[in-house]
């Protein structure tokens, strides 16, 4: 899957991708004093087996937990299930429905996306992307958007959940690199000097279809640098 | 003369042909004979039908000249009719039958070496219920027929997802001429024996086939609702899934007066011990028993921990009848308990309370004047929660329990007393056991629509399905969208359809499988449906307005209902004489529900005017 992060001190965007195996649950966000935390489980292509140059892999499941509200949220590209009190309640992406409950709230957009706010100030945007049923490859699969996170504590960490709070880079040195429209740069962040590819990635909130092309400083090496330690420390055992 | 002439009558065909498109059955049952004896003969055409249904046609064909029914106001047939009893010349068509269903007779004389065609058609709407459609076909031909078959043809939008069909007759033999088959929208079951099939044995002049035919199917439903719009009319279908149960906190209010000993004691027992079994570890219960007095198991509403219900099962077993019948204190008791368990917060916030009333017969003791024990039920329930009533036996005021769950947002049901009646009670609890929502309200449009059904239920149970239908009035808009709103076991929910009208337009060209105007007449039938149930309760001008418009419908639509007689005019001795169809209602004593209808071919009309007893 790939990350941006948007800067808006810099006017500018930070991307990265993290590649790991099918099965891997990541950790994107985790606030250790609302509790809330959001992990995702990768998934493949339909056949492992087939010869692409490169194995793309995508968030398969997320899992939303807030444990003030006794609350667990699981989505998949198939079906959306949220766990109240320990009693379940499931929908599927067919459906356009608003669950509203104790400060939560979830709209479920009909093949489109589906929008989690838990109290005032958390707000995340979940979209379905659907590849044809028949693809020999590829296979439908998730996006996660933080649209608000502003009640979220400062002790707020993952993949996602660091860049939550205000922090500088420095981008200098660009020249031409190896392909004449990605010029590499070099880059400080966090007190490490990283070169920097100029690219883009794409923001699938409004049209889930094609995107919108956002144009960021891609920090290669599974965001190496640029991310809290390294990417494997954000695996954790399970969804929930 | 061969086995297919009895008493020198051949029956050439009979052919039950039934077309479904979403939900709304049309049948037709067609039969043809030919009389090839030297004399006239009478011949006889006898169908059950389900009393949900509405006949909307009837026609007999002699030698090619039709003669058909007209469906009339109930005083305009009244007048006809009577002018013709006075000449000994008519018979009532349509009498009770059984628990389900109605059944249509009818005989003509026919000139020797005459044909004859009877063709009756009726419709009705499939309800769901525990995750089914059932549409229940009684096969009962007099004698062996030539051409026997029974074809259904079912088109749901939504895609059919399950289609069974079963015959209490079948054997072996028969099974390779009764097919099942669906595949997307469409589904078909068709039974077809061949003349041979149907000899109850190889050298038998009988036919075998007498028994229930039951066709029970249901849909996709990727979606929770489902939005058809044709020609002007809407229908919607909702039946969210994968739900939890609202918690129910459920009082049972059970009559052991004198008249429950016995047989139906022991059955409303049993019948007990089953749902105990069922009840769901966060509902909450109690039992009132009310014979000259009120007694209580509890104090109040207890949950049901395994303790509780052991303890339930234990004072199930062990209470006794006697005395009387207190309906008025007891259920006075059972609301007051349940409104003092929700102000106390002995019972969830969420959650949903119900009362089921158990009784055999009237109110005598205490308060008996019905106008003031339905005065206070209704006053002390204010609309919070529903009052469920079940009639049991001959001798139950049944109209009385009708009209008062039916102001209570429930309903009542009959338990005929039989063998099975601990089946029935079990089976209603079912029913109503697993709410998902409460409080559900489908919104639509202001601007858009017009004249439509019942649009919030108190309820909507796993299993069921709630179908609202009107007319859309604004063509102009491209978009249909229609929300739902409902409180959950956990959350509110709002639930939204959003329909493109152009789309819908283009999907519904598939017109060639569909009869007619489908969801014009659906919307009709539930319309009337509604009315008459309003108009149970309703008084003075506001029955009299309920009664008009109801009236109004059944005759444009041509539906045989409580208001309206159809006139079937017959050819008899080269002189017309007229049958009435009637529907009768509920108040038919259960004494008067003779299974002797079935085979009594020689029927006999009553010297008076008997069946014109107003059927609600």
């Amino acid at each position: 899957p790939h990350f941006i992060i948007e800067v808006p001190q810099k006017d500018g965007a930070l991307c990265f991708n993290i590649d790991v195996q099918p099965g891997v649950v990541l950790n994107l966000i985790r606030d250790p004093d609302t509790g809330i935390t959001v992990n995702g489980e990768i998934i493949g292509e339909k056949d492992p087996s087939s010869e692409t140059k490169k194995k793309k892999s995508y968030f398969g499941r997320l899992g939303i937990v807030d444990p003030q509200m006794d609350l667990q949220i699981e989505v998949t590209p198939q079906k959306i299930t949220l766990w109240s009190g320990g009693r379940r309640t499931s929908f599927t992406w067919m459906d356009t429905v608003t669950i509203t409950q104790n400060g939560l709230s979830v709209t479920i957009n009909k093949k489109k996306n589906m929008v989690v706010s838990i109290g005032d100030g958390v707000t995340f945007v979940i979209v379905l992307h659907e590849v044809w049923k028949k693809h020999p490859i590829h296979q439908d699969f998730l996006g996660l958007y933080t649209v608000d996170s502003h009640r979220m504590s400062t002790k707020t960490h993952g993949l996602l959940g660091q860049f939550f709070h205000p922090f500088d880079f420095e981008v200098f040195d660009v020249r031409p690199g190896s392909d004449p429209k990605k010029p590499d740069a070099t880059m400080i962040v966090k007190n490490h000097k990283l070169i920097v590819t100029w690219g883009s990635q794409k923001d699938y909130r409004m049209d889930s279809g094609h995107g919108t092309k956002v144009s960021c400083w891609f920090v290669h090496d599974n965001g190496s640098g640029l991310i809290d330690g390294v990417h494997t420390d954000y695996i954790v055992p399970t969804l929930f | 003369l061969p086995d297919t002439v009895v008493n020198g009558i051949e029956i050439y065909s009979t052919k039950i042909n039934c077309k479904v498109t979403s939900r709304f059955a049309h049948n037709v049952v067609t039969t043809r004979a030919v009389n090839h004896a030297d004399t006239a003969k009478e011949v006889f055409f006898d169908v059950e039908l389900p009393k949900t249904a509405f006949i909307t046609n009837f026609t007999i064909t002699i030698d090619g000249v039709t003669y058909p029914g007209n469906v009339k106001e109930k005083e305009v047939a009244k007048k006809q009719y009577d002018k013709a009893v006075s000449q000994g010349k008519t018979a009532g068509l349509v009498k009770a039958s059984g628990r389900k269903l109605e059944k249509f007779t009818v005989s003509v004389n026919v000139a020797a070496g005459s044909k004859v065609t009877f063709e009756l058609t009726y419709e009705e709407l499939l309800k769901r219920q525990k995750g089914k459609y059932e549409m229940y076909i009684k096969v009962q031909p007099k004698q062996l027929v030539n051409h026997f078959e029974i074809v259904a043809d079912i088109y749901e939008p939504q895609g059919i997802k399950e289609l069974d069909a079963d015959v209490s007759f079948i054997t072996n033999d028969l099974m390779d001429v009764l097919t099942t088959s669906f595949s997307g929208k469409k589904g078909q079951v068709s039974f077809k024996p061949t003349f041979d099939q149907q000899r109850s044995c190889p050298t038998c002049s009988t036919s075998l086939l007498n028994g229930d035919f039951i066709i029970r199917y249901d849909v996709n439903r990727e979606q929770p609702g489902n939005v058809q719009i044709v020609n002007g009319y809407f229908v919607h279908f909702f039946a969210p899934q994968n739900l939890p149960v609202v918690p129910k906190n459920v009082v049972f209010v059970i009559d052991v007066s004198g008249s429950m000993s016995g047989q139906k004691m022991a059955q409303t027992k049993e019948a007990l011990l089953h749902i105990l079994n069922d009840v769901r570890e966060d509902d909450f219960l109690n039992f009132i028993l009310f014979s000259s007095d009120v007694s209580t198991w509890k104090e109040n509403m207890v949950p049901a921990t395994p303790e509780n219900l052991r303890m339930a099962r234990e004072f199930v077993r062990n209470f006794r009848v006697t005395g009387a019948t207190n309906i008025n204190d007891a259920l006075l008791k059972g609301i007051e308990m349940i409104n003092k368990a929700r102000e106390t917060g002995i019972v969830p916030e969420r959650s949903t309370s119900i009362i089921i009333m158990l009784t055999d017969g009237e109110a005598n003791t205490g308060e008996s004047r019905v106008d003031k024990i339905q005065e206070n039920v209704r006053n002390a329930i204010g609309g919070k929660f529903p009052l469920y009533n079940l009639g049991f036996g001959h001798d139950v005021n049944y109209n009385f329990l009708e009209k008062m769950a039916l102001e209570n947002h429930g309903l009542a049901r009959r338990i005929y007393e039989d063998s099975d009646a601990n089946l029935q009670m079990q089976g209603f609890y079912d029913e109503v056991a697993n709410p998902l929502l409460t409080d559900v309200d489908l919104q639509y449009p202001q601007n858009t629509i017009s004249d439509i059904t019942q649009n919030n239920y108190q309820h909507f149970y796993d299993g069921s399905e709630i179908v609202v239908a009107g007319r859309v009035v604004d063509f102009e808009t491209n978009s249909f969208v229609a929300d739902v709103k409902g409180h959950g076991a956990l959350n509110d929910l709002t639930f939204t359809e959003e329909v493109d009208l152009k789309e819908m337009e283009e999907a519904l060209k598939e017109q060639e499988y569909i009869f007619g105007d489908y969801i014009e007449r659906l919307w009709a039938y539930l319309t009337i449906e509604q009315l008459l149930e309003k108009r149970k309760n309703a008084q003075g001008e506001e029955k009299e307005k309920l009664t008009a418009q109801a009236l109004d419908l059944s005759l444009k639509y041509h539906f045989v209902t409580p208001l309206t007689s159809m006139v079937v005019t017959k050819p008899e001795d080269n002189e017309d004489s007229e049958f009435i169809a009637d529907k009768p209602g509920e108040e038919v004593k259960a004494d008067q529900i003779s299974h002797a209808y079935a085979t009594q071919l020689n029927y006999q009309p009553p010297s008076n005017p008997y069946y014109f007893v107003d059927g609600d």
